[in-house]
């Protein structure tokens, strides 16, 4: 553990919170891909999975649990509770097209080719993408709210400070996993492109608004 | 094993 990765996780953390009080808050999920959130919670499903296998910290085992509870907490505000205000017209990205190379990827490259291990593989592939039908929701309405947008930079800062704790480990000379790396590397490129419109409008009060 | 394949992150 070091000061990245704690500091990735809160943000990870935070960003999840931030969702759920806007859901919460405005009883709606307007603005919010259902499929997103969906895939979010098959990526902890899979991953944190080994929750039955193995022990590596209580920190460890309480984050997965409280990333298990809220993305199926998410999950039932969206389709559930707040169900009538949830945007679906506008949230279309087919998760099959992501979901599917996601198990072959898994299949083909992995460390070793047992049930966990393939899950695991599965959950990182997936998770790189999973962002997608979220971003592309945002780009067929041309615009995210301010909340939305602050959720979205809080996943954006997780996945870039995971980056920055990898630095870290290597230059301790730990060992790290390549497929973790470029899924990473990966999962933060496609955040790029909303990080700068974040800095340049949000942060200056103005809405998210794609250039026409 | 577990350490030495980012197991051990979230």
């Amino acid at each position: 553990m070091n000061i990245f990765r704690l500091l990735g996780d809160l943000s990870h953390l935070l960003a999840i919170i931030i969702l759920l009080l806007k859901i919460w808050n405005s009883r709606s999920c307007a603005g919010i891909s259902g499929r997103s959130q969906f895939l979010f919670a098959i990526v902890f499903t899979a991953r944190y999975l080994d929750l039955f296998f193995t022990f590596i910290s209580l920190y460890n085992t309480v984050m997965k649990i409280v990333f298990l509870a809220t993305s199926y907490g998410t999950l039932y505000l969206m389709y559930i509770k707040f169900k009538a205000t949830y945007d679906s017209n506008h949230d279309t990205f087919r998760i099959e097209f992501l979901i599917l190379p996601a198990i072959a990827l898994a299949l083909l490259i992995n460390e070793e080719f047992t049930v966990i291990e393939i899950l695991w593989t599965f959950s990182i592939y997936l998770e790189s993408v999973a962002i997608l039908p979220q971003l592309f929701m945002v780009s067929k309405t041309g615009e995210a709210e301010s909340i939305t947008s602050h959720y979205l930079f809080a996943l954006g800062s997780y996945r870039a400070l995971y980056i920055l704790n990898w630095i870290y480990r290597w230059f301790l000379t730990e060992k790290l996993n390549a497929i973790a790396i470029v899924a990473g590397i990966v999962q933060t490129i496609l955040y790029c492109d909303f990080f700068y419109l974040y800095l340049t409008k949000v942060l200056k009060g103005k809405k998210l608004q794609l250039p026409a | 094993k577990i350490t030495s394949t980012n197991h051990d992150e979230l």
